[in-house]
């Protein structure tokens, strides 16, 4: 069985509000190591990897490999009855056909129970192969969400291009062209602000803006976002949570001609 | 223009 408590049900509120744009069926995978989720979007052109080590939650246990088919849509309905603040625990026998979510408020003595029925969803699972990246960009999660939103303005498409000069997002479209220069930066008093470029050689891709502006739904979950970039494979936006969980976004570049 | 690849290009069924 499963029963996984906690602290706040403000982490799953956001990792799921973060995705469900995204996909709309998803396997929960449980086992000892935590819980885990990949999904792609209907065009296989996204994929979403989360994983919640067993370590974010307390009390963890897991005997046994469990799939939590559930649509988020309902999962979504149901974690509005939860407060911010509310310690949420996830309970499922095994091979079960629910999975039982309990929220209770901190201070309040209120305790609120909700079954929500699951699903049988074959999901085909892919292999992410391990990627010495090119180039890895840690920036503010909300100046990434920024650029994206202000370029998306301009054009569908974005090119991200690392040099030892840095990065620049940059764009063209009807109206104009656009671009957004950031170079390595540190801010010693608030290092959440940092822009930090780790180049092993130049990369140039082409990304669709609408999946980026997407993926920055996520942008509340870490003050920081990591852009993991090589040539000729899929864009990696990591997003950090506590315990060494993380929300990923896996986006497939716009091949020139 | 460009066309938007596929993650199928890039990850194996598992």
């Amino acid at each position: 069985m499963l029963e996984a408590r906690l602290e706040q049900a403000n982490l799953l509120k956001k990792v799921v509000d973060a995705i469900k744009d995204l996909v709309q069926d998803c396997n929960f995978d449980c086992n000892d190591s935590g819980i885990a989720l990949q999904a792609m979007d209907n065009s296989h052109v996204a994929l979403v990897s989360m994983m919640l080590k067993s370590e974010s939650f307390s009390p963890f246990r897991c005997d046994r490999n469990i799939a939590l088919g559930i649509n988020l849509t309902s999962l979504t309905k149901v974690l509005r009855c939860a407060a911010n603040e509310d310690i949420l625990t996830l309970k499922a026998e095994d091979a079960p056909d629910v999975v039982n979510l309990v929220f209770e408020s901190a201070e309040s003595d209120r305790l609120s129970e909700y079954d929500i029925k699951l699903m049988d969803i074959d999901q085909e699972h892919l292999g992410i192969p391990e990627t010495e990246y090119a180039a890895t960009i840690s920036m503010p999660s909300a100046e990434f969400q920024k650029i994206c939103r202000d370029l998306m303005a301009l054009s569908e498409s974005v090119s991200i291009e690392c040099t030892k000069e840095g990065v620049k997002f940059a764009c063209s479209g009807d109206i104009g062209s656009g671009s957004v220069t950031l170079r390595s930066h540190t801010n010693v008093e608030k290092p959440q602000l940092n822009v930090e470029i780790d180049l092993s050689e130049p990369v140039a891709l082409t990304f669709s803006l609408k999946y980026l502006v997407n993926f920055c739904k996520a942008s509340g979950l870490s003050e920081q976002v990591r852009l993991c970039l090589s040539n000729e494979v899929p864009l990696l936006v990591e997003y950090a949570l506590s315990n060494n969980s993380y929300l990923r976004f896996y986006l497939a570049p716009k091949i020139g001609d | 223009s460009t066309n938007q690849g596929n993650l199928h290009t890039f990850f194996s069924k598992q």
